[in-house]
């Protein structure tokens, strides 16, 4: 999907946002490559639930304001599905 | 706010918590106090109850681990991560671990231990994430919460209340029934027990109590009730009403007096109003309604009528066919005829004269008889 390179630098890699998608926004693991690919509509949605939840401007993208809040510390509890 | 799947809630009011182990990044009594405080702010607003045990198995027990601790939810280390909490239920349910790579303070200079404690023991009692980022039950940590003045928002107390209901009106110990402040001359005494309503209705989580020239103010935040003049807050209103609903989705209390009605919002009554009851799809025979109520589900605003009750669509903003209809076909146990009505933790409360009757609608049936003013915490 179309993910904006220059804001996910080698601290934002890939597996950070799988993960986060994976433990808070029910992202099932069976897509692990899936979200590699550049067209997953199911992780451009993953990504827009999680910034609609979070009060983030909802554009689909791992822009740097999202990547910023994802980074911040939180619960470990799920914020849909559990 | 939400709550988790299934609604998993306490099916007790008094629960019981240990605390585990300590970290010893802060005094024992540091802990034990904060602990403490962060379960008062929700036993403030609930019916709940917390006992602290040192052995054994308490309801919620509360643990401080690093990485791998026995729940296949490991800690990362420090920052990302700072605790995690289980809903209600036996063993691991109601559980709160926090993760002891964290920098455990009293302020904010490391991870403030009242704020994650209080946001955890949330989860314990059934709360899920809130949206709101004011909440407590927002799901990112805050460090820039102002400590001093810390309040849990309306949309925690909305969340915790829609689990457990409201504090108890009288304090939990048996007290001495408090002689009724003498009214001052025209004015009603809150706790008379012959105490009738004209309207009631909810604003924006807070419940209006309506009665001749004055109102009750009755908010989750504050025990006692608040005591107004009408027209104190809404000039342009009569100087006492027949009814009165809130329609969430508009964020409006519809006022209503004889064959008129107004429209407020906050402190404001809309331009344009009062407007004719008859415009709503009443008949001319109509010429007052006694109470009203909007379902926030259903987006159904019910009008009672002596002993009949007409059903309007917010949606279609008109009044449903087939109506009237018979108040006890529907909403059987409740008096024929109803003072005033309004909705609180998915139940109807119906006033007539003195008393109020708890209607779930779902069972279609009253599940409790009530003094009316028991929510005034008489």
């Amino acid at each position: 999907y179309p993910v904006d390179r220059a804001a996910v630098d080698k601290d934002d890699s890939m597996d950070f946002v799988q993960k986060y998608l994976e433990d808070y926004y029910n992202l099932t693991k069976d897509v692990k490559q899936v979200v590699r690919r550049k067209d997953s509509s199911l992780v451009v949605k993953k990504i827009q639930e999680m910034q609609k939840f979070l009060g983030l401007e909802v554009t689909g993208k791992l822009d740097s304001n999202t990547l910023e809040v994802m980074h911040k510390p939180r619960c470990g509890v799920p914020d849909v599905g559990y | 706010f939400s709550t988790f799947p299934g609604l998993p809630k306490w099916r007790k009011n008094d629960l019981t918590y240990r605390i585990v182990n300590y970290t010893l990044d802060l005094p024992r009594s540091v802990i034990d106090s904060t602990i403490e405080k962060a379960l008062k702010i929700w036993e403030e607003v609930t019916p709940l109850t917390f006992s602290k045990i040192s052995e054994g198995e308490a309801d919620i027990m509360i643990t401080f681990a690093v990485r791998e601790h026995g729940d296949f939810s490991p800690f990362d280390g420090p920052g990302k991560v700072l605790a995690h909490a289980y809903a209600p239920g036996p063993g691991i349910y109601g559980d709160a671990h926090f993760d002891d790579d964290e920098q455990w303070t009293k302020d904010t200079s490391g991870v403030n231990l009242f704020l994650v404690a209080a946001h955890e023991l949330g989860h314990s009692l059934g709360l899920f994430h809130s949206t709101d980022s004011n909440a407590l039950m927002y799901p990112v940590y805050n460090p820039l919460t102002d400590l001093a003045r810390f309040r849990l928002s309306q949309d925690d107390v909305n969340g915790i209340q829609s689990l457990y209901g409201p504090p108890p009106a009288s304090p939990p110990e048996p007290v001495e029934p408090t002689e009724s402040t003498p009214p001052e001359p025209g004015t009603p005494a809150t706790c008379d027990p012959a105490l009738s309503f004209d309207a009631i209705s909810t604003l924006r989580g807070e419940i209006l109590f309506f009665k001749d020239r004055h109102f009750w103010r009755k908010s989750f935040r504050r025990l006692e009730p608040e005591f107004h003049l009408i027209s104190s807050f809404w000039p342009p209103l009569p100087s006492s009403i027949d009814a009165a609903c809130e329609v969430i989705s508009k964020d409006t209390v519809f006022i209503f007096k004889g064959t008129q009605f107004w429209a407020i919002r906050g402190n404001d009554v809309q331009p344009g109003y009062p407007r004719s009851i008859h415009t709503l799809g009443f008949p001319s025979t109509v010429k007052k309604i006694d109470a009203a109520i909007s379902d926030k589900e259903t987006k159904k605003t019910y009008f009672f009528v002596e002993d009949k009750y007409w059903r309007f669509d917010e949606k279609r903003q008109s009044m449903e066919p087939g109506f009237p209809k018979q108040i006890v076909e529907d909403f059987p146990g409740v008096e024929p005829k109803v003072d005033a009505v309004f909705e609180a933790f998915g139940f109807f409360y119906f006033f007539n004269g003195s008393s109020q009757f708890e209607f779930d609608p779902n069972a279609k049936k009253v599940t409790h008889v009530l003094k009316s003013n028991k929510w005034l915490n008489c």
